[in-house]
């Protein structure tokens, strides 16, 4: 159970910033 | 009903219940362990003393009573400590936003709010196409404007040599000349007809 | 009451345990459980006592220091201690993730995509500036090649127009 929350909570702080480096990558790309 | 103290999770890097339970096992592990070497000392004082008539049992029941008794206090100190810890250092107030979640306060955007943002987007991307299309046709009838004219101009020029041709050999204007020639032309059949019935 | 930095208290509470855990393995409660050793080596039971007691003190504080270290604790109190004194003002309970991430996503990405819609709506209205200058140039372009067109239809009913003169002038000559 610990570990499910230190996991989840980990992906909650980083995967928003690494899946809005995609986004903006998708954005950008758009544009072009 | 556990509290997963997720939040608190997530700035921490760990969950504080484990934090605290770690110190738990720590701490008793330390009172058991140093508890038994306090009795190994005084059954090793012991052998020293034959004639003392203490059994190492009577030492094991004194070691048992004290440790239940330090158990017990510290069971209720730590239960203290844990929840004031738990409470007021390890946990985040319920009206604090961590830094990294700020976007959460300044774009709170409902599912549909997102949806419609995501249609407008869109169309603006529609629209860019649109006129990106209209741009390209605009681009294509420049084009073929250049050559059209070029062919004009072409065949204007073309008159233009004709004309100039007709300057280089003295004839400034076509019309003129034609209506002069054919003018004079007429004059000379009439005159033929003229000297013809004459000389008839 | 402004509240002490967690730092703090958290020495505090440690440390208020710890007195208290090791006042409560008091000589008179070890002597008392150890009776017969004490009456037969009191200083020894006395010594014993005291050694168990700072090894105890020890253990347990070197412990802590170890998970103050471990958890980076000393910087994230101090930091957790300013965002809570930044929020102070705010009543209202904050944001929580949903456990939905997609929903919990989707702020994230909105900045970027009224980043994109910006730049989308002034690229559209420069592309139809852009446009609006072009069909002006297709327009004249229209209207010049509808001149030359005139131009060489005049030029071409000038010439027919010598054509005929110049059939009139061969029948003339003809006769």
């Amino acid at each position: 159970f610990d570990e499910n929350i230190v996991e989840t909570t980990t992906k909650r702080k980083q995967y928003p910033r690494k899946i809005a480096a995609h986004f903006i990558k998708i954005l950008k790309t758009e544009r072009e | 009903s556990i509290n997963p103290m997720s939040y608190e999770t997530q700035f921490f890097g760990f969950t504080p219940q484990t934090c605290l339970l770690r110190v738990y096992n720590a701490f008793q592990d330390y009172l058991f362990d140093i508890m038994l070497i306090a009795e190994q000392v005084i059954l090793r004082k012991l052998e020293g003393l034959p004639d003392s008539n203490i059994s190492s049992s009577q030492i094991r029941e004194g070691t048992e009573s004290f440790l239940i008794f330090m158990k017990e206090r510290f069971e209720q100190l730590f239960g203290k400590m844990e929840s004031i810890l738990l409470n007021f250092v390890l946990s985040i107030p319920e009206n604090v936003l961590l830094p990294a979640d700020k976007v959460h306060e300044q774009y709170s955007y409902s599912k549909e709010e997102f949806q419609q943002l995501e249609r407008e987007v869109k169309q603006l991307q529609m629209n860019c196409s649109a006129e990106a299309a209209a741009r390209q046709e605009l681009l294509v009838e420049l084009d073929e404007q250049k050559a059209t004219e070029a062919e004009l101009q072409k065949t204007l020029r073309w008159f233009d040599s004709l004309e100039n041709a007709g300057k280089e050999n003295g004839i400034a204007d076509f019309t003129e000349s034609l209506a002069f020639l054919t003018r004079s032309a007429s004059e000379v059949s009439s005159k033929l007809k003229e000297i013809e019935e004459k000389s008839k | 009451v402004e509240a002490a930095p967690r730092l703090l208290m958290f020495d505090k509470i440690v440390k208020t345990f710890l007195e208290k855990l090791l006042a409560s393995g008091s000589f008179q409660r070890f002597a008392h459980c150890y009776q017969s050793f004490y009456n037969l080596q009191p200083e020894v039971t006395a010594s014993v006592h005291e050694k168990f007691l700072s090894l105890l003190q020890t253990s347990i504080q070197d412990e802590i220091d170890q998970v103050k270290e471990e958890g980076n604790l000393e910087v994230l109190f101090t930091i957790l201690d300013r965002i809570v004194e930044e929020s102070k003002d705010k009543k209202e309970p904050a944001w929580r993730p949903s456990g939905i991430p997609e929903e919990d996503l989707r702020s994230w990405l909105v900045p970027y995509i009224l980043n994109q819609k910006q730049y989308l709506r002034k690229h559209h209205r420069e592309m139809q500036e852009e446009n609006a200058k072009l069909m002006r140039s297709v327009l004249a372009g229209r209207e010049k090649i509808m001149e030359l067109q005139q131009q060489i239809q005049l030029r071409s009913q000038a010439w027919q127009a010598i054509q005929k003169d110049k059939q009139q002038l061969i029948l003339a000559l003809g006769n």
